[in-house]
């Protein structure tokens, strides 16, 4: 699974 | 954007204006806890920092979300702590807030994505906002009972992390998404509210008062 590093969430 | 992720973050908004509505009509902040609202505000300041780096044009909701969270809830500690502190309830809002500070940045610094500023910054934030509600779950524990309308405030609050973890099993399934340190600190922090939503759910919905066991 891809581990995010930005954040795209609030 | 899912519509778990909408509900998050519409049901965070609410959650927001809950509070600022009831401070202002009431014009008191009885029966709520500065300290968890000065942890919010850190949360979004820390966790949107970039926004003060390199500040881009508000292209997007997005952006215009996170300036509204951090001015709504910096005007919110406002209100508490200077137009009505002498309706804020200092006596039992007595939970000691640098017990959550210091393990959430200590953790930050050991656990995370990537160990650089705004990265331990965003996991110090997440690490943070798990526990920031526990100053407000205490002051109601103390005084044994909490406003209807705190109430709905809490139940807005602790609603908008139990959708994102549907959004996260969501994004999962079908974007193959995993942003673990965001899903564990979510759990954690749902889990805080489980007692305050089965009260809420077998009393203020039937129109009773949350009153504690005291």
């Amino acid at each position: 699974k891809r581990i995010l590093t930005h954040h795209d969430e609030l | 954007m899912n519509i778990f992720r909408l509900f998050g973050d519409l049901s965070h908004l609410a959650a927001i204006a809950i509070l600022l509505l009831k401070i202002w009509k009431t014009r008191s902040c009885a029966g709520v806890s500065g300290k968890t609202q000065l942890l919010f505000a850190v949360c979004f300041i820390t966790r949107y920092i970039d926004l003060f780096l390199h500040f881009v044009s508000l292209y997007n909701t997005e952006k215009v979300m996170k300036l509204i969270y951090i001015s709504a809830s910096v005007f919110t500690c406002y209100l508490i702590f200077f137009k009505f502190k002498a309706t804020y309830d200092g006596n039992h809002d007595s939970m000691r807030a640098e017990f959550l500070i210091v393990p959430a940045a200590g953790l930050a610094c050991l656990i995370n994505t990537k160990f650089d500023a705004i990265e331990i910054l965003w996991t110090f934030s997440i690490y943070l906002e798990a526990v920031a509600i526990l100053p407000q779950l205490f002051l109601i524990s103390k005084t044994g009972e909490a406003e209807t309308i705190t109430s709905h405030y809490l139940f807005a609050q602790g609603s908008y992390r139990a959708l994102y973890i549907l959004n996260w099993i969501y994004r999962y399934h079908y974007e193959s998404h995993v942003d673990t340190i965001a899903i564990v600190a979510g759990v954690v922090q749902t889990i805080l509210y489980c007692d305050f939503f089965y009260l809420y759910i077998t009393k203020v919905v039937k129109g009773q008062k949350i009153v504690l066991p005291a």
